[in-house]
């Protein structure tokens, strides 16, 4: 008479819609959140990744404290509400996808570095971002090497001459390097069904 | 090297930006 199950957590309503909408197949969505499951089930198994989760899988340890992995968690966090949902966390890896439009990337990117959200990165936001990308990577590096390489870096970005540099600044830098996307990209987002077959027991699709 | 003296390659090879160790078992 009744359903006896218990109450499924919010997530993978739709996967036809994320498909649409992102750069994954409808069984990319689905092997996703099998990841996604996993991911949000480490510390309470509510369905949705807090940050707590978010660190633990991207280090292994919930004591390492990490500027980036601060700033990754609240940019994919589209609704600010501290957690994540499958919804946020299939849309902003969608970015990460190699077959994802090279301009979607560098928006990602300027958000990323763009710490404060003004539009711009300045000078300060650059070294803060060097500073604490060397402690946790336990370098060691004089102030006076830290700004040579912050000259360096805003004499060939900072082509107006404003000390920032902005969107299209940004823009025009990465596509003269293009390594420096190199990290908003994931080829592991290419074989995610093969990393999570277990999505076909649970697929809401006949795969033709 | 140019790239190696740019402050953004140096902060893309952060352990945080490395998202692909949310895909490792």
């Amino acid at each position: 008479c009744c359903d006896l199950e218990l109450p499924q957590p919010k997530g993978l309503e739709d996967p036809q819609v994320l498909a649409r909408e992102t750069v994954f197949s409808v069984s990319e969505v689905e092997a996703l959140y099998e990841l996604f499951k996993k991911i949000s089930s480490a510390v309470i198994d509510d369905g949705l990744i807090n940050k707590e989760e978010f660190q633990l899988a991207l280090f292994k340890t919930n004591k390492k404290e990490s500027l980036f992995a601060d700033r990754v968690f609240d940019l994919f966090d589209t609704k600010h509400n501290g957690i994540l949902g499958f919804d946020e966390f299939a849309r902003a890896l969608s970015v990460f996808h190699p077959s994802a439009p090279p301009d979607e990337k560098i928006d990602f990117s300027f958000q990323l570095y763009d710490l404060k959200q003004q539009g711009y990165i300045e000078r300060q936001e650059v070294k803060q971002m060097v500073v604490a990308t060397l402690a946790e990577s336990g370098m060691n590096l004089s102030d006076e090497v830290v700004e040579s390489i912050i000259d360096k870096t805003f004499e060939e970005a900072d082509t107006k001459h404003d000390g920032k540099i902005d969107k299209e600044e940004w823009r025009n830098l990465v596509l003269r390097h293009p390594s420096l996307l190199k990290n908003m990209t994931l080829q592991y987002l290419k074989d995610i069904t093969t990393t999570f077959p277990s999505f076909v027991f649970h697929s809401q699709v006949d795969d033709t | 090297k140019p790239e190696s003296m740019n402050a953004f390659a140096l902060i893309s090879r952060s352990q945080g930006f490395n998202l692909g160790n949310l895909f490792e078992k």
